[in-house]
């Protein structure tokens, strides 16, 4: 554990709070992405098997990500449940059209194609990196759709590119300090994700700075 | 074999 995965990890966690924090604030899912969310519960899911087969308390790393893996699966679902149930109606479902079918077969074709080892755990593990590093395009999508950025939406959305940067200067970190098998699955896939959010930012910023609705190209 | 590192992470 470094100051960089912890700080990611702490930048994620923050995310979701926020994004919880924005839905029960103000009664409303309004201008999130509902498919955005449920590819993050499918990335979970695929991706914390190991759950079942990890002692927590096998070591202090161990017992912090099996607290951290329970958290993100269950404020995941519970995200879903109050968007699909108790604030279904502010839901914007006429703008959150974005095929979430077609990322999803990419991934398994891609994690089909590249994994680590021939296991259906290697293989739903490298599945939910290459989804993950496309989770957000859904909620991105319907940013555009809508044009409006909602501060607190906003803070989410640069929260949760925060937290991938600062995984990849863990993973820097990790490259001189460690003498460990290098993970370019992890490394490549994290780096595009980044750059999602990097290219988001940008023109974020520039939408800002011109006072103009939000354009994605 | 040395493990892999993003195995540990989240």
């Amino acid at each position: 554990m470094n100051i960089f995965r912890l700080g990611g990890d702490m930048l994620h966690v923050v995310s979701i709070f926020l994004l919880l924090l924005k839905i029960q604030t103000s009664h409303s899912c309004a201008g999130l992405s509902l498919k955005t969310q449920i590819l993050y519960m499918v990335v979970f899911s695929t991706r914390y098997l190991d759950l079942f087969f990890t002692k927590p308390w096998h070591s202090a790393l161990t017992f912090y990500n099996t607290i951290m893996k329970i958290l993100f699966l269950s404020s995941s679902a519970y995200t879903i449940y109050l968007m699909q149930k108790r604030y279904k109606h502010t839901y914007d479902k006429v703008h959150d059209t974005f095929r979430i079918q077609y990322l999803i077969a990419a991934a398994a074709v891609l994690a089909l194609i590249f994994h680590l080892r021939l296991t259906v755990f290697e293989i739903l593990w490298a599945f939910s990196v290459f989804l993950e590093s496309v989770a957000i395009l859904p909620q991105l999508f319907l940013l555009q759709e809508t044009g409006e950025v909602e501060n607190i939406t906003s803070h989410y959305i640069f929260c949760l590119g925060g937290y991938r940067t600062l995984y990849i200067f863990n993973w820097v970190w990790r490259y001189f300090t460690e003498h460990r098998r290098n993970q370019w699955l992890a490394w490549g896939c994290g780096t595009v994700q980044t750059l999602i959010y990097a290219d988001f930012f940008y023109y974020y910023i520039l939408s800002r700075k011109q006072g103009k609705k939000l354009r994605l190209p | 074999p040395p493990e892999d590192t993003a195995k540990d992470e989240l």
